[in-house]
């Protein structure tokens, strides 16, 4: 991809993730997932999508569209929303954790 | 549908960290880019625009599409469970370019997962390469290919090298059942700061504000649109009636675009110009190619000069040309504007000059008599074998 992209790249895949969401009585229900940007490590804060989270929204939908909204807390939602975050190697070993001679992908059994 | 969860890879693939618990911190929205999208969209012209991830033809009930509808505009801060390994990296993940810093046709890296966490082994992260398309406010467009899944995903500049300039709000725009390849962003920087009032107002995390990452390099005065690249300011919009579509401004009366938007010689159109000053002025269609050409190309001479519009040098070699078409799926409906029939500038610049020195529209008229092979790329045709003649 160039030179000019090379500091982008890196920055995008140590910050790029994944968020799912899913009821934690009903698994069965399967999940709601999209993309995110981690934004800080020391907690790890994350920024993603919201539209994942219209499901579990105690008010539905329309609590989003209510006038002069502009946040909700995050009791907003239901206490069966259960979250998880996912991201690649790049973002958590950011010391000396490659192992060498592995390829950075293959075609694993998906 | 049909897509199963992926379990994280196996020891022989790309080591993935496993999913992290997280808590929600909070739901949040960028007032200006919800007054841009409100503008811009939703009124009753704009109604045909659908920004949800299905296809227009699929199954998607009424009342899901308004939740995504109502959802577009709105982000999530989540904070992850204690003891995930990112913890022990220190400093802010990631730096974000101020609103303005990135120039409208500036190249964007977008960075997300197609289908999310159906298949991350393959998908995490996947990269995709376009330009900063245009702007209004926060409301920002990108021709980078983003697929569903990727909301959230992150869109990082060239220049200030790796900042975070904004989020995918919807991958997909789909105008009157078209796709259009254009992805919808919210700038980073003002989503941020909406993130800092927010938590200002939650005590018991008010502290993780001074968390959230730093603006970095200084913003190109506002608004954004600003002149642009010299050589958009030659692109005009032609407006017939109903019909609108792109032209290129050639000479200070001269404009060329496609038989398709002004099909009809000596008809009046209306050309509209924003840089370096927003005008409108009348034309007449002096040439357009018949129905039955490949080169879907029209002439316009306005009826005043386009003051101060860099005129473009067309080039003597050409890898490039003007769109005439896009590529229209019939089945689906879906129309895929980087998949263009092109013609090369070249083979229309000796006509043009000499129509412009002269007036004479000999050379245009010869547009109208293409060779076969011409005729058969136009119409997406395998070309036809030489069919032996039979000797009886």
């Amino acid at each position: 991809m160039g030179r000019q992209w090379g500091p982008s790249m890196r920055a995008a895949e140590q910050a790029g993730c994944v968020v799912s969401a899913s009821r934690a009585e009903q698994p069965e229900e399967g999940l709601w997932s999209c993309s995110g940007v981690i934004l800080s490590r020391n907690p790890v804060l994350v920024l993603c999508h919201g539209g994942i989270f219209t499901p579990f929204l105690r008010g539905g939908s329309g609590a989003l569209t209510a006038a002069g909204a502009t946040f909700l807390p995050g009791d907003s939602c239901g206490d069966d929303l259960r979250l998880h975050v996912q991201w690649g190697p790049t973002a958590a070993s950011v010391a000396g954790r490659k192992e060498p001679g592995r390829p950075g992908l293959c075609t694993p059994r998906c | 549908a049909g897509l199963e969860p992926c379990k994280a890879a196996q020891p022989h693939g790309r080591l993935l960290q496993p999913p992290h618990a997280a808590e929600l911190l909070l739901l949040l929205s960028c007032p200006a880019f919800r007054a841009h999208f409100a503008r811009l969209f939703g009124s009753e012209a704009a109604e045909q625009w659908r920004f949800a991830s299905a296809a227009p033809d699929e199954e998607v009930s009424g009342e899901e599409e308004e939740d995504q509808l109502r959802a577009l505009g709105w982000f999530a801060l989540l904070r992850v469970r204690p003891g995930a390994e990112a913890e022990a990296a220190c400093g802010p993940a990631v730096t974000v370019a101020p609103l303005g810093a990135v120039a409208k046709g500036a190249p964007l890296l977008a960075c997300g997962s197609p289908f999310g966490a159906f298949c991350p082994d393959i998908f995490l992260n996947t990269l995709s390469r376009g330009v900063l398309s245009n702007t209004a406010g926060p409301l920002l467009l990108t021709d980078a290919r983003c697929l569903p899944g990727t909301e959230g995903g992150g869109v990082f500049a060239a220049r200030p090298a790796g900042a975070l300039v904004a989020l995918v709000a919807a991958p997909l725009c789909w105008k009157a059942r078209e796709w259009v390849g254009l992805t919808l962003l919210c700038a980073a920087a003002p989503l941020l700061r909406a993130a800092r009032d927010a938590l200002a107002h939650l005590p018991d995390v008010a502290a993780l504000a001074a968390l959230l990452p730093p603006e970095v390099g200084t913003p190109r005065g506002l608004p954004l649109r600003g002149p642009g690249p010299p050589w958009a300011a030659a692109a005009v919009l032609v407006e017939f009636g109903s019909v609108w579509g792109s032209g290129v401004a050639m000479a200070p009366r001269l404009v060329v675009t496609c038989r398709h938007v002004a099909p009809r010689e000596m008809a009046k159109v209306l050309v509209h110009s924003a840089n370096p000053k927003s005008v409108a002025i009348w034309g007449c269609v002096v040439f357009a190619t018949q129905e039955t050409s490949p080169y879907d190309i029209a002439v316009v001479s306005l009826e005043e000069d386009l003051e101060g519009v860099p005129m473009p040098r067309p080039a003597e070699y050409f890898h490039e040309g003007i769109v005439a078409s896009n590529t229209r799926d019939n089945n689906t409906g879906a129309t895929y504007p980087h998949l263009n029939f092109s013609i090369p500038i070249t083979v229309l610049q000796p006509a043009l000059q000499r129509y412009h020195q002269t007036g004479d529209l000999g050379g245009l008229r010869e547009l109208d008599r293409t060779t076969e092979p011409v005729r058969v790329v136009w119409r997406l045709q395998r070309p036809l074998p030489a069919i032996p003649r039979s000797k009886l």
